[in-house]
């Protein structure tokens, strides 16, 4: 019945499964899981992916043990904000990025091992009124932030050590921004969304402003995850929690537009929608890995879509154990994270 | 894509933006 129940159940004809159950974790001192994610860090010069897990007032760092199962490294233990999110870095080694406050991010801090006191801690990188927070490549974090009268857009590049080396002011848009997503194949560029249903881009290296392109009004609140620059186009993949359900389609999930940065007009590529019959709305949040979208549906399943062919790919439905409250693609293309709230991670070979 | 949709298209989009846009 066990192995029933966490098979993979796919809706889209026969074909292997897409996702197969490769190990499974359980952190018995977690009252109320808020997010996973993993993070590569190396040790006595071995380097490897490890898992991260958050609750409210901990985050836990798992080392894989063979075969197929994980112990806790280390546990830091973070009181005076609860965690909101953990924030990946792509491609970095040894650190640990988290978003922390109340109803919004009030603070942002690395957690690393130290060589120089061999113990683990941790540090302050950014406070405020944090509305979006990203980790690009080469150590980089963009966040947005707000006073009364003006909004920060701010990247800080960050040392192996947990300090920031160096800060880089960049041109704020009119609305506020909601979310960032790094550019592949433009390692200076970076888009965002914003509350007034654009997408600006960025030049890192300069600060500037380069675009602001209206989504259209048929899909209002977009968030940006991912972002392709291709053929002289900016391919977006945009996630609407907010669209309402038509007929065409029914309820949207994630929508790859493509962008002339030149004109400013786009065009809707592909759409990935819940297939009729699939109970549930997106809950905000879902992750995007290369060209793979996974999300977690209001009834408790996790949904997997191929962006660029638009097809919903796999689901993971709620078992007897409760429902899926995560799910975060692992890095280094090593599968899917499944979380639910007590605690339980499932990591997924897709 | 065509041009009829999205206009005429630059490969060098972003350094000509990086160009024209304010410092």
């Amino acid at each position: 019945d066990v192995s029933e129940q966490l098979t993979p159940v796919l809706l889209d004809g026969p074909r292997e499964e897409s996702l197969q159950l490769v190990s499974e974790l359980q952190d018995s001192s977690c009252s109320c899981a808020v997010d996973v994610s993993t993070v590569w860090w190396e040790a006595a010069g071995c380097r490897e992916l490890r898992v991260v897990t958050a609750s409210e007032s901990a985050v836990s760092l798992w080392e894989p043990l063979a075969p197929a199962c994980w112990g806790k490294v280390y546990t830091w233990h973070l009181g005076e904000m609860p965690v909101i999110q953990i924030v990946p870095l792509p491609d970095t080694c040894n650190l640990v990025c988290v978003a922390l406050g109340e109803l919004e991010i009030g603070e942002i801090r690395l957690l690393l091992y130290s060589s120089e006191t061999d113990s683990f801690k941790h540090s302050l990188v950014k406070t405020g009124n944090i509305k979006a927070v990203v980790g690009l490549k080469d150590r980089r974090l963009v966040s947005s932030s707000r006073t009364m009268q003006e909004q920060q857009v701010e990247m800080v590049s960050l040392s192996e050590t947990g300090g920031s080396k160096d800060r880089q002011t960049l041109m704020p848009p009119e609305d506020t921004v909601t979310a960032f997503a790094e550019v592949e194949g433009l390692r200076e560029a970076l888009v965002g969304t914003t509350a007034g249903n654009s997408v600006v881009v960025w030049n890192l290296k300069t600060g500037q402003l380069l675009r602001k392109m209206h989504v259209g009004y048929s899909y209002p609140a977009s968030i940006c995850h991912r972002a392709y620059s291709d053929s002289g186009l900016l391919f977006v993949v945009l996630s609407h929690p907010l669209a309402k359900e038509s007929e065409s389609c029914g309820s949207p999930a994630f929508r790859v537009v493509a962008f002339n940065p030149c004109t400013g007009r786009s065009v809707g590529v592909m759409f990935s929608c819940l297939p009729p019959g699939c109970a549930g709305r997106q809950v905000p949040g879902g992750d995007v890995w290369d060209a793979v979208g996974a999300a977690v549906l209001t009834s408790g399943a996790v949904a997997v879509w191929d962006l660029l062919r638009g097809q919903f790919v796999a689901v993971l439905p709620p078992g007897p154990a409760g429902h899926w409250a995560l799910a975060r693609w692992a890095g280094g293309g090593a599968g899917l994270l499944a979380g639910r709230r007590d605690g339980t991670v499932h990591l997924y070979r897709y | 894509c065509s041009e009829s949709d999205l206009g005429p298209i630059s490969l060098n989009w972003f350094e000509e933006l990086s160009t024209e846009a304010p410092p």
